[in-house]
This record gives C-alpha cells, structure tokens and sequence, in this order.
C-alpha cells in the first residue's frame, strides 16, 4: 500500500511542482519505487515540466474526481519514459471540476476514495497541490500521510507555511487524524541572501521546532532549464547542485517510507 | 475618475503583490496621485509587505463584495503612512467570499459596481490579484481597464501568461470590451541565465508582439528585504536597484494615465 505525500503550500512560486516533479523522479530513478505523480494543480505544470516524457492519457483526472463512487485515478494515469514513474497528464477541465466538487457530500473526500484501489499498484503516490487551500489542495490533503512543505526564504512564503499548518489542524482533527507533517523544505536559497535566509530559519525554528528538513535547495538554474526542456533535471542535468540536492531529499523521504 | 490597473497572472511567485505594492507605492510617492491598493489575495499580502504602514480598517472588504447592491471598496480601505497612498487591509474572510460569490448574479461583476463612486476618489486603483483565474481575479479583470501581466523567465510562468491572456479574450468579448493588456513585465531575471532569459524573451516576442514593457526588473534581495521589514521599497532601500526598476516602470505606468 502506497504512502501518500501531498507537495503543499498556500504561498504560490516557492517549488511545489518543482519538487513534487524532482522527488517523484528520484523514487523511481534511484530507490526502485513505484511512484505515481498526481497534478492536483489546473495549471498543469507537472506535465508542462515533463512534455517530452508524458504521454496523454485517455480518461482525464476530472472525470474521475466527478464521477460517482467507484472511480479510480488508475484510470487517469499515463507511464512516462521513467520507468517506475507515472504521471496524471494535464486535465483543462480540472478547474471546472474543483467547483463541482464544492457541493458534493464530504467533498474532501472524493480524491482518497478514488485512490483506495491506485493505493495498491504503488510505492509512493506524490501529489503536486495548487497555490491555494481549495477544493483541491483540501482532497490532497485528506488523502495524504505526509506532507512536505516547499518554503522559500521570504517573509510571504512563511505565512503561506503558517496559513497551511492551521488548515492542517482542522483537518486532522475533522477528516485525516494521521495527516503527519514530513517537515518544511528551504527551497530557492539564494546563498548570497543571508540576512534574509537567517532570518527566516531562525523564525521556522521558533514556530515549529525541528521541522525543517535537513536538506535544503539552492537556486540552481539548471531547474528551471530542465523545465524549459521538458525533462526531468537527473536527466537534464545528473551532475548539476540541483540534482544532487533533490536526490538527497529523495534518500531522506526513502528512509522513512516502508522498506520494499 | 481613476484608471484600474489589475496585476494579474496565473502563475504563482512571479512577483504581483511585489510589483502592486511597489507601483502603487511609487504613483503615489513620486507622481503625486491619489492611489488606492485592493488587495484582491486572499493571503492577504499586500498588508504583510507593508504590515508597518497599514492600519485595520473598520468594514472588511468581503463585507462590501457580499452586501446587497450599493455598498462601495470605499467603505473597506485604510491610509497607509505613504501620503497618497490607501489599501484594503488583510480580510480572512476573502477566500470564503471568493465561494458565495460564485452563486451571485452577475459575479464577475461586483467590484466593478462597487468600484463606481471609489474610483471618483482616486486618480488609480491598483489590484493585486491571486495566483489563478477564479472569482476575485475574474473581478479583477473585469473592473480593471489595463492588465500587467508580471512574469519571470520561466517556462512555466510564461505558460500563466498564455492561460490569463485566453481569459482576457472571453472577458473582453463578454463583460469588459474596454479592457487593454498594458503589457508582460519580466520580473526576477537573473542576469546571470541568459540561456533561459532569452528564450522567453524570444517566446514573449513571437506571440505577443511588442507587448513586453520596456522596463524589467531583475532580482534584488532589497526587495525581500524590505517585505521582511514591512516596508515599501522606497521607504527600506530608495538606492536600491529594485526601487530604480520599479521607479522607472512607474514612470511608464504614470506616462499611459491621464493627465493630472
Ligand atoms: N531551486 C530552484 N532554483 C532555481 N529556480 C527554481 C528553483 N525551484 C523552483 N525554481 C523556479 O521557480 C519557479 C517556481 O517554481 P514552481 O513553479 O515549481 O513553484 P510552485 O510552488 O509549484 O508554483 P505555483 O504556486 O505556481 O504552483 C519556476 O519557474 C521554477 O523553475
Ligand atoms: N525582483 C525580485 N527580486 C528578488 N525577489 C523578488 C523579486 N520579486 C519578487 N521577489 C520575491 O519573490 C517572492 C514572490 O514574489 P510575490 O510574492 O510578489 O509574487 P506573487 O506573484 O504575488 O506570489 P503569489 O502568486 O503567491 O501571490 C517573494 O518572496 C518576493 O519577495
Ligand atoms: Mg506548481
Ligand atoms: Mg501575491
């Protein structure tokens, strides 16, 4: 049965598909897991980032979260050249679909329903939420067992961090009881901002004890590089900082997954 | 009667509640003209960047967007410490707002009529919008009479750019014919990836034409920095590189208004 990590921040722009892309990547690449990457985002930037390795697929993600029970994001997902590795392909009807969702019964619901059988084909399922707490980062949420926080060092990014910690309360105390905070994730460190950088370690810290992860991720353009080509950057660019960090994360989250 | 200038985008992090609060702050510093600030984000962050200027208000925003026909943004706003210049303050009731008001009759339509008698207050009103294409952005755009589109040298924040213009042609064709994109404002740009720069200057340039503004602002700690103190750039850092971009793109702004 899959451990469900839910890539989530209220804060927009701080590497949530970033990260959600990178770690997902990594599993498969690196830790022989079976991992499906869910884009909970209407953007669509999972596949934008990966165009040249994710294929289509026939029934969309909507279509899923709508239908009556029964439905499985199995139907919805596509392989990608990664092996190990898939993907729910952008869905333009998702945003639509956020707004029916609000009047169905227990509509936070609907997305760990339909992952109850999907659960079972994978290692790890990754969700990539939007930058908001809607109807959609709320089903990411329920669904998940883990949550990995992208912060980048700026005032703003830390209250989106704040924002979604208090949601996080509500629902594990209503929906999701062992809804488990993985840590928050220094992203976009600018090495040569430390006022600011310090600044805001030192406020995580104070608010949340030991909840940074031990890794943290510089700016490395070789990201958005990787994004510009449509790959993956292990496979853009193995030996950039980028990478090294990102697989790094990716040894962190492994170790505390279930072992194979 | 004031111009409304929407900073809209998709994409999230690209730099709207920075370049809204710099722009108004610079109208109003430097170009003497009255200036309100609406703060259509429900994370509120035009309040946490200048949280040292603004005081509270009495009546919260979402109060005069749900009232029954009448009321008026004018009720809802606070002066700031820069002359000239007045603001929404944070209202934690925006995003259940942004919900009811899908079930209003003519939703997209309500800041632009509550607007009516505040916009013969002011010579501009500046809206900083959240990072999708829901209700509070669509009203946005649709009391706006310019849209400045901010977008970083990224794959993905020019894929925001191409979903809000799509936008822009249904609002225009549907509820606001007058509606006029000022232009695409590269923001964030790091003169140290020219690979990347370029090739969305490329991509802006084949499909939009002209329609990048002559202005560009590129990274700039001061710019964090001055969001960390609570302060407007002007006030934190006036020698700063990002207070002379943003001066400069006041300049331009300033230019297109009517005259005083
Ligand atoms: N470590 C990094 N170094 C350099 N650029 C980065 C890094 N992480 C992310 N980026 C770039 O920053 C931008 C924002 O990242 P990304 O789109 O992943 O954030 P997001 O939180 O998913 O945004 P949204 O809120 O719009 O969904 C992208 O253009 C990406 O290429
Ligand atoms: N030119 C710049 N140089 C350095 N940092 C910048 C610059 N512009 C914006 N930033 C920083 O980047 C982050 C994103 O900017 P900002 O929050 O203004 O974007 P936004 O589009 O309003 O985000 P959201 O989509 O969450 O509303 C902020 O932490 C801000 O301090
Ligand atoms: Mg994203
Ligand atoms: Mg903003």
């Amino acid at each position: 049965k899959a451990t469900v990590i839910a890539i989530a921040t209220r804060k927009g722009g701080v590497g949530k598909t970033t990260t959600s892309v990178a770690l997902a990547a990594a599993l498969a690449r690196f830790h022989g897991r079976r991992v499906l990457l869910v884009d909970l985002d209407p953007q669509g930037h999972v596949t934008t980032a990966l165009k040249t390795i994710v294929a289509p697929t026939g029934t969309p993600l909507s279509q899923v979260l709508l239908a009556d029970r029964g439905a499985e994001v199995l139907d919805a997902i596509s392989p990608t050249s990664i092996p190990n590795l898939w993907v729910t392909p952008y869905d333009p009807n998702l945003s639509a679909a956020e707004d029916i969702l609000g009047s169905r019964i227990g509509k936070e619901m609907v997305l760990r329903d339909a992952l109850r059988i999907t659960r079972t084909h994978f290692d790890v399922i990754v969700l990539d939420c939007p930058p908001n707490l809607g109807n959609l980062s709320l089903n990411g949420l329920v669904a998940a067992d883990r949550v990995l926080v992208p912060c980048d060092p700026s005032p703003l990014a830390l209250n989106g961090v704040h924002a979604l910690v208090d949601a996080i309360e509500t629902i594990a105390a209503r929906l999701n009881p062992d809804l488990d905070v993985m840590g928050v994730l220094l992203t976009r460190v600018d090495g040569r901002n430390t006022t600011v950088n310090d600044a805001i370690v030192k406020e995580i810290e104070k608010t949340y004890g030991h909840a940074l992860m031990p890794v943290r991720i510089g700016v490395n353009s070789d990201l958005a590089k990787a994004q510009m080509e449509g790959r993956d950057i292990f496979a853009f660019a193995p030996d950039s900082r980028g990478a090294a960090q990102y697989r790094d994360l990716a040894d962190h989250v492994a170790a505390v997954l279930p072992a194979l």
